[in-house]
């Protein structure tokens, strides 16, 4: 049982220091048991240190850094065993424009593997989807419809996928 | 497996009528207004598949999911989420829809591939599928912060559900 | 006591009134007393009713909804009795484009009033300031530098050091 | 009165020098990448005007503001807040500058116009000057909420503080 655990562990934790590499090329992120011996008697810390910075309390980062960190755990956990499909609204909200582009990257090379279903507010993340769905509000009620992703408004030119 | 659409009734914004909101495989942009009813596109999928203890649906009782407006209240609210199932389902059929309706009384009725199922009968489907019993797959606003907030011991919770 | 009270709470709902009429037109927002004789023994409640939208309980209101109506109740108490500055920090993470550049007229306007400090992630606020402070990061130290409102590309994360 | 510049050493990630962040007048955006230290600015001011009790600074001690970076510490933070009084403040100065400065041991020191003095000095000075107690006009990220989420007395409260 322990053996199982450990291999998920070390699994995630592979994943989730290449993925957050990816996402912040000179800070690091991973997992760490707080009870080396027995670990299903002890936790598991999430740990990260951006780009220049010490390894500090998950606290003290900012709201993007926490956001990245968040979301490399939570694409590090799928990668190891995927859901059929994923549920993201906002996710971007306190992220800058160079950020979440990389997580429209990352969002689009993992939706091979699952089913990735995002709202967003700003075009960054829209313009990786594949398929975009708009909602509109009508005296209260909600109409649904289909979009081209170059109807877009921003530039869809500068976006290469 | 994937969510190909999900066909609603008196769900929350998408007042008293029949509508069909397609998704599809691969990454799916959803936008729109503030307040045009995104978020309430992850409602329904939280409500149809049971995993409410696990997410909020911003609605105090089941009830409130039911659309009203100006006075009019629809008679029920109804959530069919229609899945692909490529293998992913212990069924056999090619798509797999899972089904709730919340009537005025506040009385819940699940189907799953259109008989009527009890709730621990679709627990167990969603589970074979692989969508996790503690819902992560599933990020509502602001909530993607748990994954910082959780405790140590609920994250080797969640790692060892994974083995 | 009670009288200046009410002074106070009639003006603020008065402004609260007008302002979110400006932010969403046929809309509306207002405050309600719990005690109608005895307002000092009861709160004082927030109502929203949304375009086209029944007065709901503020809950179920969406994030983008929920922002609009408390800014606006920000800036009825401001423009009663403004403070001698304001520090908003992302306010604008969960509105969409059109409700931040809304945000960001009502706020050019007050900032006759009082001063607005306004950190944003997004070019939409960042248009109406009056001057830009940037910031960066080098090695974990940061480093601060003016900008030309005129210098903001698409990107307000990738700023020239 | 508006603060027209802000003078910090060694506090969170300004690292261990002497650093002047330039605001003034009108409105003043505040922009950069993640993670640059924007909200840090809001820290400094929360700290110099001894707002920490209405608000989160994100440290669980004083000490955790002081800058460190790979094994080397700041010997002490200091915040000095440069208001232009034009009249707010109850002193005849042209310029009012708040000051406070955390030691290694955790211990404040407080200063007005350069002079000593304990914390409800500065607290009563602020109230003169028109800043709230509960700092209502300082909304930290994800603080905006806070509007919807207060109970209606806590809005009544906020009411008659302004009576
Ligand atoms: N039972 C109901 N009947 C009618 N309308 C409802 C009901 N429940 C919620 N709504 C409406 O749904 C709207 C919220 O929809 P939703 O949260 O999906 O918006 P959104 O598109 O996600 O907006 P945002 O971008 O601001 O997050 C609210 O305006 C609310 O009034
Ligand atoms: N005592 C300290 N010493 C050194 N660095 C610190 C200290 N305290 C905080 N920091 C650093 O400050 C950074 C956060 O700064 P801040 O929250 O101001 O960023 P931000 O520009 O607001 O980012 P975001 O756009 O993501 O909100 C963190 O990376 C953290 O490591
Ligand atoms: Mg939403
Ligand atoms: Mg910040």
């Amino acid at each position: 049982k322990e053996k199982a655990f450990l291999e998920v562990f070390n699994k995630v934790n592979k994943n989730l220091k290449a993925i957050f590499k990816e996402l912040s090329p000179s800070g690091k992120a991973y997992l760490e048991l707080e009870n080396e011996k027995t670990p299903l008697d002890g936790g598991v810390f999430l740990k990260a240190r951006p780009r220049g910075k010490d390894v500090k309390r998950l606290e003290i980062m900012s709201g993007g850094e926490k956001t990245l960190t968040a979301l490399a755990f939570l694409f590090a956990v799928q990668q190891y065993k995927p859901a059929p499909f994923y549920y993201f609204d906002e996710v971007d909200a306190h992220l800058d424009d160079a950020n979440a582009r990389k997580i429209g990257q990352l969002m689009k090379k993992f939706s091979k593997e699952a089913q990735f279903i995002v709202v967003t507010l700003r075009d960054t993340l829209a313009h990786f989807s594949d398929r975009l769905i708009g909602v509109s509000s009508r005296e209260g009620i909600s109409q649904i419809y289909t979009l081209e992703v170059s109807e877009l408004l921003g530039d869809t030119s500068e976006i290469k996928v | 497996a994937y969510i190909d659409r999900i066909n609603v009734f008196g769900f929350k914004s998408y007042g008293s009528r029949k509508l069909t909101i397609p998704l599809g495989e691969g990454f799916i942009g959803i936008v729109g207004p503030n307040g045009s009813g995104k978020s309430n596109i992850g409602d329904a999928i939280v409500f149809a598949l049971g995993l409410a203890t696990a997410k909020s649906m911003r609605a105090l009782k089941l009830t409130d999911l039911i659309f009203s407006s100006k006075g009019k209240t629809a008679p029920y609210a109804e959530v069919e989420i229609v899945f692909k199932n490529n293998g992913a389902f212990p069924l056999n059929t090619e798509e797999v829809s899972i089904y709730r309706r919340v009537d005025l009384n506040g009385k819940s009725t699940y189907k799953i591939n259109g008989r009527t199922a009890k709730y621990y009968e679709v627990e167990e489907l969603l589970s074979e599928a692989g969508i996790p019993r503690q819902a992560y797959n599933i990020i509502t606003q602001g909530d993607i912060f748990r994954f910082i907030k959780m405790t140590p011991y609920e994250r080797r919770e969640l790692l060892s559900e994974l083995a």
